[in-house]
């Protein structure tokens, strides 16, 4: 089953087209979907979020097959012989405790003319508003890439802020909120893992506060830098780098399908 | 039954009977119910072949499977019935026409877990509880 092998004794036969119509109608209801998602992807279908989810769906349908007997080994066979995989073991534990992931892409796609005192802010938004009624939050983060830039700084370490915006206004800066101030070195490659579980649930239960993140990155001298020089991958770099958010849910409501 | 005739067939000697009134022995039941018999069918769904390869990223289908057949007197050991469904079968052996058959129906449910894109390309993994049949009964 694991393996798509279908059975020997299988009878295969392809459906007519209002028997295929049927049969999707009622996987769609078993998916609780109401209807066929029709996703753009303009954008290629496999960048950082589809592949960092699929690395998720790998541990989780190899955890389903080991079932619970083995799963450390596993864990340990992968930090040991191929090195930290995309998902952390914190999004393992997380993964084992939520019921469903999302991730979501980020939305802006041209850089606004901000404040003289912001040119260096780059903004983040995501659309929360299709998440199924019933699921909770448990934990969220928003993911950056970076590169290393050491030619640039050398040895320096940068100042990274990442900000909730709270509240926008039409002639003026918006107001921040800072979430989270990280050093980091100039030589540091990966992904950048941001702790927003409180925002993300800010964002589900009042979809107008949803007015996205900010962030800033600055030298140690206090210098405010481009996240493009702090080497912070963005729209215009690889697509397997791009800055993304995930969250966890835990359904909090139980679903009961209504009969056709 | 009555203690009666279970005296009676107890006291009678282990012989095979002549003539057509021979019920059939356990082992006869089971080769002929065996096709009849309440038991998992395999049903694979393709998301493939439905035509959802654009949306859906993971799995490409999954094995569903049903079950299906008959939950008739005796209740042989692998139909996995519950203790009910034997009650059930003698409440409709007494009373065919107003009592059921116990249903031929999932005693073991597993989960699976779907990879797939919303209309805003964002991603959803979701574990889907009790989506593959694992062993059939009758309840």
């Amino acid at each position: 089953d694991g393996n798509n092998e279908v059975h020997p004794s299988f009878i295969h036969r392809r459906l007519r087209t209002h028997e295929k119509r049927e049969m999707q109608k009622e996987i769609l209801s078993i998916l609780g979907l109401p209807h066929r998602p029709r996703p753009h992807l303009s954008h290629g279908k496999y960048n950082s979020a589809p592949l960092f989810m699929l690395d998720l769906y790998n541990t989780i349908s190899s955890e389903e097959k080991n079932e619970v007997e083995g799963m450390l080994e596993q864990y340990q066979s992968m930090y040991t012989t191929q090195g930290p995989p995309l998902a952390t073991y914190q999004e393992n534990a997380f993964l084992n405790d939520a019921d469903m992931v999302m991730s979501f892409v980020n939305l802006v796609e041209d850089d606004r003319e901000l404040s003289p005192h912001r040119r260096h802010h780059k903004e983040f938004k995501f659309n929360l508003s299709q998440i199924p009624e019933g699921e909770a939050v448990t934990a969220s983060e928003f993911r950056l890439y970076k590169e290393c830039v050491s030619r640039t700084f050398r040895n320096e370490t940068l100042l990274l802020n990442v900000y909730q915006v709270v509240q926008e206004h039409p002639n003026r800066e918006a107001d921040l909120f800072l979430l989270e101030s990280r050093r980091l070195w100039a030589a540091e490659e990966g992904w950048l893992e941001f702790d927003i579980t409180a925002t993300s649930n800010l964002w589900v239960m009042s979809p107008h506060n949803n007015m996205g993140l900010q962030i800033r990155v600055e030298t140690s001298s206090g210098r405010s830098i481009s996240s493009k020089e702090a080497g912070l991958v963005g729209r215009d770099g690889a697509l397997e780098k791009q800055p993304f958010m995930v969250a966890f849910f835990k359904v909090s409501e139980v679903h009961i399908r209504t009969a056709r | 039954s009555t203690n009666k005739n279970r005296n009676k067939n107890r006291n009678r000697p282990t012989q095979p009977q002549e003539g057509g009134s021979r019920g059939p022995s356990p082992a006869e039941y089971n080769s002929s119910d065996q096709k009849t018999a309440c038991r998992r069918h395999e049903l694979y769904v393709s998301f493939r072949e439905l035509g959802w390869q654009d949306w859906i990223i993971a799995p490409e289908g999954y094995a569903a499977n049903y079950c299906d057949g008959e939950c008739s007197f005796p209740l042989n050991a692998h139909m996995n019935a519950t203790n009910h469904a034997i009650v059930q079968t003698l409440v409709h052996l007494m009373n065919p026409e107003n009592v059921p058959k116990p249903c031929c129906a999932p005693t073991k449910l597993h989960a699976i877990s779907v990879l797939y894109f919303d209309d805003n390309s964002n991603v959803i993994l979701k574990k889907y509880k009790n989506m593959v049949v694992r062993a059939c009964g009758c309840h």
